[in-house]
């Protein structure tokens, strides 16, 4: 409690440990310590409060990315696609969007495009009738592509200002569901010139390493522009975030901080990392 | 893989013959890291290597034709005894139906195991199984686990989502046995461990119910956190078991390892697709090498 003694081996062991047990990643994290060595070496750290903003300030400049980490909802419509590993969130995410948009006076339209898990359509249907927008969707097993189209449709048909697509769960590691999502994306792109305008990559709090695979696939299959990182409200910190922003340069635009519809923000670096590094 | 870069470790050893103690914790670095990466939780990790050095020491490794090969056949070993001791099949009732009670995070793959194992107690123990809906709060996970009961071809026991879970899980049992279920899988809404409240629904559910087998549905890209999350349920519910679930994916699944260290509880099925038929019980050499990486 208050000095911090750069000489002291065990409390660099015990910043690593933190940084580690955080989910940052041993490369992160090495870059991180790399930072915090030279400023300790040049004097700059002489309590632990001095340590945890070092900590925050140098997690912050390494997080910083060319990409904006707000979403851009400029375009009419702009398409927003989302994507990510089974269960991580997509749905629910784009419940809680679509209502947050609708407040703000924004006409939406949500399209079912996971037509293969059960029940998923009825699950996204709940939450568009909770925000009043347009729900677009086809028979179970239909070509994701064709609700897609429909939606783009249904948007100009409304004069809606946003679509927001689901999509099915799928591992990075399934080459045929990453072709889908690719091809998906083509139709957005020929349908609507300069869509998918927003592509959001859920990546739940709680996971580990694989979360660096996870972008990794996902961007090279269908360039995302952000991440939700959702569950944010349980004990993981959702330190792979600040990896995939470093490693990545994927900027985090969303965080999910519960299962209720205002249970959204737009991602603060200044509130993450203080809950990061106390 | 671990073996290449310990040999890559001790590339230069030819004309040395024997490994010094530099190259011994080179060695244990490199599996530190390979641990570390695999989301094994770092404790474990530190305690895991502890172990590991002190065998290496007393298999005299230093003086190993090849060393590196030995080392990791260490490491293997280890990793085995720590995830294979413990019970993998589940616990039958000697008399009445089965129950199983399932419990998890949000997202791990309860909804979709349930149905799972229900497939799998049909087809290789010739059960005849039911399912009891108790999330009441997900949009349409009554739907779900009605659609996939269906496509397995188990009953579901449901009373929508106007009534307290603790109450649809005890009629839900009930109904089931009178219409002669043998084993009951009763399905709950994913939680957060830190939840009080929702923690204490599934501690009221498992009162009510008396379950055989507790089982923790656990996502395999857990990170760092495996530990915490599965001490909570633990603390609450005791369960008996896990189900690590995605394993289709190329998560290393340390948290596995994490889980079964800390705990003592046994992983007893692995989860493998999205497809109904993607159960199978737990193998702890395939698990050890697949975290080694
Ligand atoms: N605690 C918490 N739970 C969340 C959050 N976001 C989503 N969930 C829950 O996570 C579970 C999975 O959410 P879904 O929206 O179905 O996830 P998904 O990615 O669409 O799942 P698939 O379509 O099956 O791949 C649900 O129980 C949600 O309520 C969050 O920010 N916090
Ligand atoms: N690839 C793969 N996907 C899986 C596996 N198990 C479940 N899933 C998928 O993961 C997602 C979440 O599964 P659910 O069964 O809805 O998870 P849950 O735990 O019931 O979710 P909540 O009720 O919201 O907590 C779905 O898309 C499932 O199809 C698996 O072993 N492999
Ligand atoms: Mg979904
Ligand atoms: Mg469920």
């Amino acid at each position: 409690v208050g000095a911090f003694d750069p000489e002291d081996a065990a409390t660099w062991e015990r910043i690593e440990e933190g940084l580690i047990a955080a989910d940052v990643g041993v490369t992160s994290t090495v870059a991180i310590v790399e930072r915090l060595e030279a400023e300790a070496a040049a004097g700059r750290l002489t309590t632990a409060q001095d340590l945890a903003a070092a900590l925050r300030r140098i997690a912050a400049e390494l997080m910083r990315t060319e990409q904006s980490d707000r979403i851009d909802i400029t375009a009419n419509p702009t398409v927003v696609m989302m994507v990510g590993v089974n269960g991580t969130g997509k749905t629910t995410t784009i419940g809680k969007l679509a209502s947050r948009l609708g407040a703000h006076g924004h006409g939406v339209v949500v399209a079912a495009g996971d037509t293969f898990r059960a029940a998923a359509a009825e699950q996204l249907a709940v939450w568009a009738e909770r925000s009043g927008a347009e729900f677009v969707r086809t028979h179970d097993g239909g070509d994701p592509g064709a609700v897609a189209w429909d939606a783009i449709e249904k948007a100009s048909e409304t004069g809606a200002g946003v679509v927001l697509l689901d999509t099915a769960g799928r591992l990075h590691t399934k080459t045929n569901l990453m072709a889908e999502l690719e091809k998906v994306h083509r139709v957005l792109e020929r349908q609507l010139p300069g869509a998918p305008h927003e592509t959001l990559l859920s990546i739940d709090a709680t996971t580990g390493q694989n979360g660096m695979r996870q972008a990794k696939e996902f961007a090279a299959a269908v360039d995302v522009t952000g991440i939700v990182l959702t569950k944010l409200d349980g004990t993981s910190k959702g330190g792979i975030a600040v990896a995939i922003a470093h490693e990545l340069g994927i900027p985090i635009k969303l965080v999910g901080i519960g299962e209720g519809v205002d249970d959204l923000q737009p991602f603060d670096a200044d509130d993450f990392l203080q809950a990061l590094f106390p | 893989t671990l073996q290449e870069k310990l040999e890559g470790t001790f590339a230069g050893l030819r004309s040395k013959g024997k490994l010094t103690e530099d190259d011994i914790a080179g060695a244990l670095r490199e599996i530190r890291l390979a641990l570390l990466e695999a989301d094994v939780n770092f404790k474990v990790v530190k305690s895991f290597v502890a172990t590991v050095k002190d065998r290496l020491a007393d298999e005299k490794v230093h003086e190993a034709l090849q060393p590196a090969q030995q080392i990791v056949k260490v490491v293997n070993e280890e990793l085995v005894a720590l995830m294979g001791t413990g019970q993998s099949k589940l616990t039958f009732s000697q008399r009445g139906p089965t129950i199983v009670l399932m419990a998890g995070l949000q997202g791990s793959g309860k909804t979709t195991t349930t149905a799972k194992l229900a497939k799998l107690l049909r087809e290789q123990d010739g059960k005849t199984p039911a399912l009891v809906a108790c999330d009441v709060y997900r949009p349409a996970a009554i739907d779900q686990l009605k659609t996939v009961g269906a496509q397995v071809g188990v009953p579901v026991y449901e009373q929508g989502t106007d009534k307290d879970p603790v109450e649809i899980a005890k009629w839900g049992v009930q109904q089931a046995t009178d219409a002669g279920a043998d084993v009951i899988i009763v399905d709950t809404a994913g939680r957060l461990d830190i939840d009080e409240q929702l923690m204490g629904e599934l501690v009221a559910i498992k009162k009510a119910i008396k379950p055989h087998n507790v089982l923790l549905v656990l996502d395999s890209m857990t990170g760092q956190e495996a530990v915490s999350v599965a001490e909570r349920f633990d603390a609450a519910v005791a369960f008996d078991g896990v189900i690590l679930t995605k394993l289709d994916g190329d998560a290393r699944g340390g948290a596995a390892l994490s889980v079964k260290s800390v705990t003592g509880k046994p992983i007893k099925f692995v989860a493998l697709g999205e497809q109904l038929d993607a159960l199978e019980y737990f193998h702890p050499d395939r698990m050890a090498s697949r975290i080694l990486g």
